[in-house]
């Protein structure tokens, strides 16, 4: 019936450490067309993330800071092998536009976006 | 088949003026779950469209400035009666994540996301 993540996500995925500052989150993230920063630990694990929207909050409290003070630490993520209906919940319940995809030790080996999920309304690949 | 636009879109849009500061703006948007702040004139037409990856690129280029100095002026819109299937082909096409959705006049009656989208998975209304 439906695809699983893997068959959607897209692997190519910028990630950042946690003790840069928003202005340099800024410029990895204005590189490309997403909005996502997943943050890693030394040892390449999920920690956090951060957002165009976090770097927008703190544009709104007038405080340019460190990626450590504005990211989200409790990360929804998702598996590779999960139906894409279980992501689209996700998305839905939290009311956020993207999952990192982790393998068993918490690694990101991907990212899938509201976007890679409404391509499919498309036709195209 | 599909449904259009009209029974996807969310009615209730946040927009603003153009000669507003990038932190305004920045309040707009994350007293909401949303990314993207229609602009419209006087008249209430619409004219660009600010979002939190412009916003966040500001803060990259270390620039806090006017609406109207990082908008992007031509904007990608929706009509109630399309199908959602030109709707997705036009993120697609863009690399967007919302379209605002406009009347005749070109008055702003709506947005349609990704995020709106991506629900239909979900099996929630
Ligand atoms: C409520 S969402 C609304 C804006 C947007 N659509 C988005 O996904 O960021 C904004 C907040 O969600 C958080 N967020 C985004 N993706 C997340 C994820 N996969 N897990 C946990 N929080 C996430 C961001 O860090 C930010 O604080
Ligand atoms: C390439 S997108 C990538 C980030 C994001 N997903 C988004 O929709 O903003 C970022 C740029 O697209 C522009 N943009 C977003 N929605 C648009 C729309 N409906 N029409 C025209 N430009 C749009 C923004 O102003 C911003 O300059």
């Amino acid at each position: 019936e439906f695809p699983n993540v893997e068959d959607v996500m897209s692997r190519d995925v910028v990630t950042v450490r946690e003790d840069i500052f928003i202005d340099e989150a800024a410029k990895a993230i204005v590189g490309g067309s997403f909005d996502h920063l997943p943050v890693i630990s030394l040892d390449g694990r999920l920690k956090g993330i951060v957002t165009t929207w976090d770097i927008s909050k703190a544009v709104a409290n007038g405080k340019i800071s460190l990626v450590s003070e504005i990211m989200t630490r409790k990360v929804h993520s998702a598996q590779p092998d999960e139906p894409i209906e279980l992501a689209a919940r996700k998305l839905d319940t939290y009311s956020i536009s993207a999952l990192p995809v982790v393998d068993k030790d918490n690694r990101v080996i991907g990212m899938i976006t509201s976007n890679d999920l409404s391509r499919l309304f498309t036709g195209r690949r």
